[in-house]
């Protein structure tokens, strides 16, 4: 079984600081409750 | 091997006419030599599957990048009936396990796909047939939250396959190299997707608006950019903008098979596709084409803080159905009444409106049954 998560969260073109960044790599093993990406607030 | 058992076995019974006696010991061997044959090819498919998985990940820590080739086996499986062979599969699953013989079994299935068996909230004993134990709840900590703020989670145990940023509801998603499959194919006609598509474009000519002003700023002096267009700036910083991104994760057999709420957010749209049922193995995603968009699946949709969220449960032959916590009367894998391949999605709208079913970072959502 598979499962895909779609969904929007901060981007930006001019700076890094605010942007959506995952924190796994292709071939991971990634258990529940673990970030797969974060943000800043800024 | 059993051939030539058979075949020698067969030959001696015939040699031996008058012996009655012989011809059971016969029998005997063959079916000894049978139940060897057996294990022998349960072993060898298993060593089989631990040397491909090894070579898979070899490559894939070389950075090889499989590409899409349909094959035979590919053809051959859309002839099957993979959703009756799904549903008598998950019948046998659920037959009742004796008691003292449900450790061994359980040990077994944990060493063949590598599950920890320490994790599970009950004794084994009490996990009455294969179908529970697939389904097991975990021990009361086993899956920490990340408790950052500004992260989102996991929503299952598996193994990364894809991830990476989309540009609008019609973007591609890479199944392999070679092949690739739409987003709003994979999720459904959903209404709050195109809003984020026209957003995102909206987006895009607003930012090389500002990009151009900030150029046109910054030839002025600092202090006049400073006291002139506070606001401009203001605005930008609070409502940064937005992209789509998405994250594939592969559940082996072996992996805790419930899905939790990656975030905190808000479920307003179900919708069910009743696809076929292929297998959705590594080797399946390099032949077979359309996988995740031809197979039975279950669209979670809604909002979170940072906007449009959705969550793509995709069943396989092997785990074809999918339990939904927050709707338990939803009932997946049922036969089909209608012989169109290609059946519009089943939707349903969470009340009250806009508001829809509210889950927390690390709820349980739904899990993956056997068959």
């Amino acid at each position: 079984s598979t499962v895909v998560v779609v969904f929007q969260a901060p981007t930006s073109k001019n700076s890094d600081a605010t942007e959506f960044r995952f924190s796994i790599r292709p071939g991971d093993k990634i258990r529940v409750g673990e970030a797969l990406g974060v943000w800043h607030n800024e | 091997s059993w051939y030539v058992k058979q075949f020698r076995t067969t030959s001696q019974a015939r040699g031996s006419l008058g012996g009655g006696n012989t011809n059971s010991q016969g029998k005997a061997f063959v079916m000894s030599g049978a139940t060897v044959a057996t294990i022998l090819m349960l072993g060898a498919l298993h060593a089989r599957r631990l040397y491909d998985d090894k070579k898979l990940e070899e490559a894939r820590e070389k950075g090889i990048e499989f590409e899409f080739r349909e094959d035979v086996k590919a053809t051959f499986l859309r002839m099957l009936p993979l959703r009756s062979i799904s549903r008598v599969w998950g019948s046998l699953m659920n037959v009742d396990i004796p008691v003292w013989l449900r450790p061994h079994v359980y040990r077994a299935w944990a060493r063949a796909f590598h599950s920890n068996l320490e994790e599970a909230a009950l004794p084994l004993e009490e996990y009455a047939s294969l179908r529970d134990f697939f389904i097991r709840t975990l021990k009361e900590g086993c899956r920490p939250i990340d408790p950052n703020p500004y992260s989102l989670v996991s929503p299952v145990d598996g193994t990364v396959l894809r991830f990476g940023k989309l540009n609008g509801a019609g973007a591609m998603i890479e199944q392999v190299k070679g092949f690739s499959y739409s987003v709003s194919s994979l999720l459904g006609a959903s209404i709050l997707l195109s809003l984020v598509a026209e957003k995102n474009t909206e987006d895009e000519s607003s930012n090389t608006e500002q990009e151009s002003t900030r150029i046109e700023k910054s030839k002025k002096s600092w202090w006049r950019v400073s006291l002139a267009s506070p606001k401009v700036r203001e605005t930008v910083s609070e409502c940064p903008l937005k992209g789509l991104y998405y994250c594939v994760i592969y559940l082996k057999p072996g992996d805790y098979h419930r899905i939790h709420s990656p975030a905190d957010w808000n479920v307003l749209v179900r919708r069910h596709f009743s696809g076929h049922l292929f297998p959705v193995n590594e080797r399946a995603t390099r032949t077979i084409r359309n996988l995740y968009v031809e197979n039975e699946r279950v669209v979670l949709e809604g909002e979170w803080q940072q906007g449009f969220i959705a969550i793509a449960a995709i069943g396989a032959t092997n785990i074809g159905s999918i339990e939904l916590f927050i709707e338990p009367e939803l009932r997946t894998n049922r036969p089909r009444k209608k012989l169109l391949s290609s059946e519009p999605p089943e939707e349903r709208l969470y009340e009250p409106e806009g508001v829809g079913v509210v889950l927390k970072k690390g709820d349980e959502v739904a899990a993956f049954n056997m068959g």
